[in-house]
């Protein structure tokens, strides 16, 4: 009975998965292998490419400020900050996806809402991370839902510290997709990663390490199941929490610099709440 | 709570959506 409460747990929290995240790993890969027939991505590769491709994004018009009234200057600048609103855009309406998955874990809205929060702000960067390795390869990444293949020579190519961003994510998305894990073993890793009872200022840690303990077996349990030849996954797969943690504080610095060095970037005011005093 | 406000809002509206 035990095991089989712990497959229910899975399907439930795939379900859940499947209805909060539009883009699937299944579904990215197919995009990614050309396996979508005339579905082919628009590919962005250039700063001609990105100014076409813009009509797939959706991106909001901003203000060009006084000072880069130039014509030349104005449109580049122009393309490379929109380009910048339009990535936050989506990764707030990320983070609102990521939140209604949280309150799919058994458990999670009985929590505290004090640690909800606090829960929410240090874990959903992570999860958004993982959740980007399935649309990465080492050429580049689908964005706008899979709409668009942006290649990594191109984010490399654009000035600092806009450069700096994405290289690290495609580093470590090229590793943890060698685990080779399905939309439902991913389901069960974000909610581990969600669950972590060590963020700093929680207020009652038993009841979250408690959930996590049981979403642990559920994942172990699934990956044997799964992954039957693949040794040791469920240890390589939590070793991939530290590199997490990492990629995120320097993730949260680089935008501190953006803050800092571009005056005329506005960041979104979640990512902003998110991102205040996080590491 | 007023420095999360939006995640609050998030954590606690399942169906109006908080404008993003």
């Amino acid at each position: 009975p035990e095991a089989a409460d712990l497959r229910a747990l899975a399907r439930h929290l795939y379900e859940a998965y499947l209805k909060y995240f539009p883009l699937t790993k299944a579904k990215a890969r197919a995009i990614l292998s050309g396996k979508t027939g005339d579905n082919v991505p628009f590919v962005i590769h250039d700063m001609k490419s990105l100014m076409e491709g813009e009509q797939f994004i959706n991106c909001k018009q901003i203000p060009v400020p006084e000072h880069h009234q130039q014509q030349h200057i104005k449109l580049l600048y122009a393309v490379e900050l929109r380009f910048f609103q339009s990535c936050q855009s989506r990764s707030a309406e990320a983070v609102r996806e990521v939140t209604e998955f949280a309150k799919s874990i058994p458990g999670f809205v009985d929590l505290d809402l004090n640690d909800q929060v606090t829960l929410l702000k240090y874990g959903v960067i992570e999860v958004l991370i993982i959740m980007m390795s399935p649309l990465m390869n080492k050429d580049g990444t689908l964005i706008s839902y899979g709409q668009i293949f942006m290649t990594r020579e191109f984010l490399k190519s654009l000035r600092k510290p806009f450069c700096q961003m994405m290289e690290p994510k495609f580093e470590f998305s090229v590793k943890f997709n060698t685990l080779e894990l399905d939309d439902s073993d991913m389901a069960l890793f974000l909610a581990v990663i969600i669950l972590s009872g060590d963020r700093p200022g929680l207020l009652n840690v038993k009841p979250i390490e408690q959930l996590q303990e049981t979403v642990l077996h559920s994942l172990e349990l699934q990956l044997k199941l799964n992954h039957p030849d693949s040794l040791q996954l469920f240890a390589k797969l939590l070793q991939k929490m530290t590199d997490l943690r990492q990629i995120v504080t320097d993730h949260v610095h680089l935008i501190q610099l953006l803050k800092k060095t571009e005056i005329d970037m506005c960041l979104h005011p979640l990512l902003q709440e998110i991102m205040k005093d996080l590491y | 709570k007023e420095k999360h406000k939006i995640l609050h809002q998030l954590l606690q509206n399942s169906t109006s959506p908080v404008d993003l």
